[in-house]
């Protein structure tokens, strides 16, 4: 399911996750 | 676990309140003061005369715009970047849209049937370009009816963090802290609609929510259609965050 959003790059950005998605 | 006391639920009330008023694109008031600026019957024209394209790359800027300023809203919310990644952005794929709707019925103005958009006051028409004229008049009756409610500035921003922090969203993981955090937002919710004694609001809003989840589903099925029918176009008029937010993953890749 997680793999689905891993490519929300800009949103991760915008979130402030600069190492994109870990573990969730 | 034990419902929060009256000292949390002021709590939750002035946060989201504050960050609400802290991340609006246009203050209500300053929007009040623009009402006079309503474009001229030319200028409809003008933009009536766009090309299709150009009046959804004009429209999903401005909603890209304003989706940003939602982010930034539910950062401010507390809990919320306590949720787990995944939950954070599900939450906002999901629901970013649904709060842009919501804001706008700060923008619009029922006098007259207009919306605050690129710098004056429009009417639906302008928007006929686009080639979505049902989506717009409902969007447009959805902003009349919102207004018909009279939600104060407090109470507005509640319901927003209410729409945007749903427990019943797909594909979350943590699903019950969503849900703490949901039915919090709501007892603070009601709340303020009780002691500003607008308590018969309340069986009103899960309509609204169900308009604003339609209106939702019908932007997402406008834009595949738009992309569809201009395959060529489609990926480099709109901006890298509403593909990202918007398009199935198979064209966003495209």
């Amino acid at each position: 399911e997680s793999k689905s959003h891993q490519k929300v790059t800009l949103l991760q950005l915008l979130l402030g996750h600069q190492n994109g998605a870990k573990g969730n | 676990s034990a419902p929060p006391s009256g000292t949390q639920l002021d709590h939750v009330i002035q946060n989201i309140v504050k960050s609400h008023r802290e991340t609006c694109q246009f203050l209500p008031e300053q929007l009040q003061t623009l009402r006079w600026k309503i474009f001229s019957q030319t200028e409809v024209e003008a933009y009536q005369r766009k090309s299709t394209e150009e009046m959804w790359q004009k429209c999903a800027h401005s909603i890209t715009d304003a989706i940003q300023y939602v982010v930034e809203f539910a950062k401010r919310i507390e809990g919320f970047m306590e949720l787990c990644q995944n939950d954070q952005i599900v939450l906002l794929k999901a629901g970013s849209l649904e709060v842009v709707l919501l804001r706008m019925c700060q923008a619009f103005n029922p006098g007259n049937n207009t919306v605050f958009f690129e710098g004056k006051y429009a009417g639906p028409e302008l928007f006929h370009a686009l080639g979505c004229e049902d989506l717009t008049s409902s969007v447009f009756e959805f902003s009349h009816g919102m207004c018909s409610l009279r939600l104060s500035e407090p109470e507005l921003a509640l319901f927003s963090a209410m729409v945007l922090i749903s427990s019943d969203r797909m594909w979350l993981q943590e699903r019950y802290k969503v849900e703490k955090l949901q039915t919090d937002i709501q007892l603070a919710l009601k709340h303020v609609l009780q002691r500003n004694r607008h308590d018969t609001v309340l069986a009103k809003l899960p309509l609204k929510v169900m308009s604003l989840r339609s209106l939702c589903g019908r932007h997402a099925e406008k834009l595949r259609i738009f992309c569809l029918t201009h395959p060529l176009v489609a990926h480099s008029i709109f901006p890298p965050l509403y593909k990202e937010l918007f398009t199935l993953e198979s064209e966003h890749s495209a």
